[in-house]
């Protein structure tokens, strides 16, 4: 999950 | 969602809308590089390729197609809109994209998250977005007479990155699982190559002067 928050950015 | 990653974003879409008024505005793109136009459709197109793959929100997916929707109808009024194609500056506008795009790849290849072609197209354009700026600078240089819009548009991107840097700083603080070294370490060094910029920037505001960079 970590590696994935960051992809709700733009 | 927090409101120094609202700024950011917000920031970033007004860069944008200033430049299209630019263009529109005044019929030329003069002083805006196309290599830095070109790089960052790229960074949009190989970034949002988890448009078709993953669903976010529907801020996220509508931002996304924004961008890359406006980006690309930057591209073309500098390419082939009738009258701002012969505004721009090509001759001063040398940057050779070519010394960015092939270190970001190979770096892209060798420092990723995951072996996968999304992550590491992915991983591609936060390296590429980094250094983007670089032939937009450098025609600034070159330009006599930088207009008002044109300087204001780079401010705003610079504002977005150093925006952005707000927005991990509060998530790093606030999200148990948020850490992203890749994206820290690039976005530091794009609002890295901004300061310069800012410096003159500021100068001339604070002079009452028309900006200009030795």
């Amino acid at each position: 999950a970590g590696e994935e928050v960051s992809k709700d950015e733009l | 969602m927090n409101i120094f990653r609202l700024a950011a974003d917000m920031t970033h879409l007004i860069s944008i809308l200033v430049l299209l008024l630019k263009i529109h505005a005044t019929r030329s793109c003069r002083g805006i590089s196309l290599k830095t136009q070109d790089l960052y459709a790229l960074v949009f197109l190989f970034r949002y390729l988890d448009l078709f793959t993953r669903y976010i929100s529907l801020y996220n997916t509508v931002m996304k197609l924004v961008f890359l929707g406006t980006s690309f109808s930057i591209i073309y009024f500098m390419r082939f809109h009738r009258v701002v194609r012969n505004t721009y500056d090509k001759e001063q506008d040398t940057f050779r994209s070519i010394f960015i795009v092939v270190p970001c790849a190979v770096l892209a290849l060798l420092i990723n998250q995951e072996r996968s072609v999304l992550e590491i197209l992915w991983t591609f354009s936060i390296y590429l977005e980094a250094v983007a700026i670089l032939p937009q600078l450098v025609l600034l240089q070159r330009t006599q007479n930088i207009d008002n819009l044109t300087g204001n548009y780079v401010f705003l991107l610079g504002t977005y990155r150093g925006l952005y840097i707000l927005n991990w700083i509060y998530r790093y603080l606030t999200e148990p699982h948020y850490r992203q070294w890749i994206v820290w370490l690039s976005g530091v060094l794009q609002t890295g190559l901004y300061v310069d910029f800012f410096y003159y920037y500021f100068l001339a505001w604070r002079n009452n002067q028309k900006l200009s960079l030795p």
